[in-house]
């Protein structure tokens, strides 16, 4: 059977991983 | 000074990775379009070390029944394993053919041996989701280098890509990258041992600079 995941933004990640990156 | 500032273990670095789509504009000259790429990097020991994700939160995006995040991870070593966050740049090319998709990727043994790996790709969802690719190490300027040059993309991602780009707004795309991951195992085929891990996860890019990405080391505290 199919198990829910729990959506990314749920989930304990750096701030930087919902950042993208600026060039430079 | 690469070891935990870039994708590196102590047996194998990588030194590049993209995956483009070409379409010729003229018999001479090509239009190059990058989707993701990773360039070469020069770390040195004041840069810091790379961020640090929790393996355990992505374990479930990496499935398998057998070679699965999660038990390559407890078979280790710890320091090979990665996360790269992809933000892909969205293609104004419109391609048609299918051999203009392709994937690089250069690495060097970080030791004065001549292995044989194998680079294998496990595509999720996909069934059967690996690609395995065999690559010989040469020897180029006293290091023993592997260098994956032009190889097609697979015909499951040449259909994904185009599935993608035909969604009309950005958060539909978001929505189905979400469930897509791309591991790549980098194995010594003689030994089994696992040399590099890398688990791709990806979103759209809203810049107009390109393709940037974020990686991190993966642990398990």
């Amino acid at each position: 059977s199919a198990v829910e995941q729990v959506p990314m933004r749920k989930r304990q990640l750096p701030a930087s991983f919902w950042e993208e990156p600026k060039l430079t | 000074p690469w070891q935990g500032r870039s994708i590196a273990s102590s047996k194998l670095r990588m030194l590049e990775f993209s995956a483009f789509l070409e379409q010729p504009q003229d018999p001479e000259t090509f239009n190059k379009h990058l989707f993701v790429h990773i360039g070469q990097s020069n770390p040195s020991y004041s840069d810091p070390y790379l961020e640090s994700v929790d393996i355990r939160q992505i374990y479930d995006k990496f499935p398998e029944k057998k070679g699965g995040l999660k038990e390559l991870f407890d078979k280790g070593p710890h320091n090979a394993f990665f996360l790269v966050k992809f933000w892909v740049k969205n293609s104004t090319l419109n391609p048609l053919l299918f051999n203009s998709f392709h994937l690089e990727s250069h690495f060097y043994s970080c030791k004065a041996q001549s292995d044989t790996v194998h680079v294998s790709y496990i595509l999720r969802p996909h069934n059967p989701p690996q690609v395995m690719k065999t690559e010989y190490a040469r020897f180029e300027n006293g290091r023993y280098m592997f260098r994956i040059h032009r190889s097609p993309l697979c015909e499951y991602m040449i259909n994904f890509i185009h599935k993608l780009k035909h969604l009309p707004e950005k958060y539909m795309m978001n929505s189905v990258l979400e469930n897509f991951t791309i591991l790549q195992v980098v194995t010594n085929r003689d030994t089994l041992e696992t040399l590099l891990c890398v688990a791709y996860v990806f979103e759209v890019s809203t810049s107009e600079h390109g393709a940037q990405h974020h990686i991190y080391r993966l642990v398990k505290d």
